[in-house]
């Protein structure tokens, strides 16, 4: 099974 | 004051079509420099970063940066009025809540004019840093759109390998499996039909279809899409890395001098195994 994580786990918000 | 005239009003039409089926609501940024629209999409799985140069529009004035937030598909169903060979101005106001739409036919007999409201959006913007990627495949986009559609009739995820030989799109389903390599091609005399790839190690990533399949909308934009990324990280690394960024090229039609005038970037994190 695979997962996909929101876009906000990988950018930090400015 | 803020004034755009852009005579080649078709490439707004091709950036909304290319946008607005993935996010609702968004705020185009104005400053001197260009427009600019950063937004999620409603689910944020992935987002989308359009540039458009103040130098793209044939006339351009933003005497102070203005933010214009509003609802893609009404902007879309307005933008939608407009003659593919219209010159579109927007228009606003200081303070305003509304922007102005004209769309001025070829020969200058018919001018149409639209007004849409604007929101106050509470829009959250994230940091997007320079990134060097380790694998970068430029190729059609055509070619690009039509794997996204194929693998999509095969499997929810397509799995991208990149090798120094070629890259290999993959997908696996209830019915079975199907893949398309593409090998690099030579120095040809048509720089748009070429496959072009920049890798620095091997890649397997996967990724979710139905995300490339909204990006492949961008197609009419640019003749050539560009595919960066990077493998799996070690555990401490800054997880931006792992991030796909799919990459249009928006240019002006001039046949005889084409020039970039701004971009189109999609950024959509990897499916990874539970």
């Amino acid at each position: 099974k695979m997962s996909q994580k929101s876009i906000t786990s990988y950018f930090k918000p400015n | 004051m803020f004034e755009a005239r852009l005579i080649q009003g078709s490439i707004l039409k091709k950036i909304l079509d290319a946008i607005k089926d993935l996010v609702t609501d968004a705020s185009w940024d104005c400053s001197p420099n260009g427009m600019s629209l950063q937004a999620m999409d409603t689910s944020h799985v992935s987002l989308v970063s359009v540039s458009l140069n103040s130098d793209g529009f044939d006339k351009y004035r933003c005497d102070r940066n203005l933010t214009l937030g509003m609802n893609l598909i009404s902007l879309s169903k307005i933008i939608k009025c407009a003659a593919n060979d219209d010159t579109i101005i927007i228009k606003a106001g200081d303070g305003g809540d509304k922007i102005t739409l004209l769309f001025e036919a070829q020969n200058e007999s018919e001018v149409a004019e639209y007004e849409i409201k604007l929101m106050n959006l509470d829009s959250e913007y994230l940091g997007i840093p320079d990134t060097t990627y380790n694998v970068t495949i430029k190729m059609p986009s055509n070619k690009f759109q039509r794997i996204c559609r194929d693998l999509s009739q095969i499997g929810d995820a397509v799995t991208i390998s990149c090798a120094k030989d070629g890259v290999r799109f993959g997908a696996a389903g209830d019915l079975g499996s199907g893949s398309i390599r593409l090998a690099q091609t030579a120095t040809s005399d048509k720089p748009e039909d070429s496959v072009t790839i920049s890798m620095q190690e091997a890649l397997c990533q996967s990724f979710a279809l139905k995300y490339l399949n909204h990006f492949a909308k961008a197609t009419p934009l640019s003749a050539q899409v560009t595919l960066s990324m990077s493998p799996d990280v070690p555990l401490g690394e800054p997880l931006l890395f792992n991030v796909c960024v799919v990459e249009y090229n928006i240019s002006d039609n001039d046949d005889e001098n084409p020039s970039t005038i701004g971009f189109i970037r999609y950024y959509l994190a990897p499916k990874i195994d539970d």
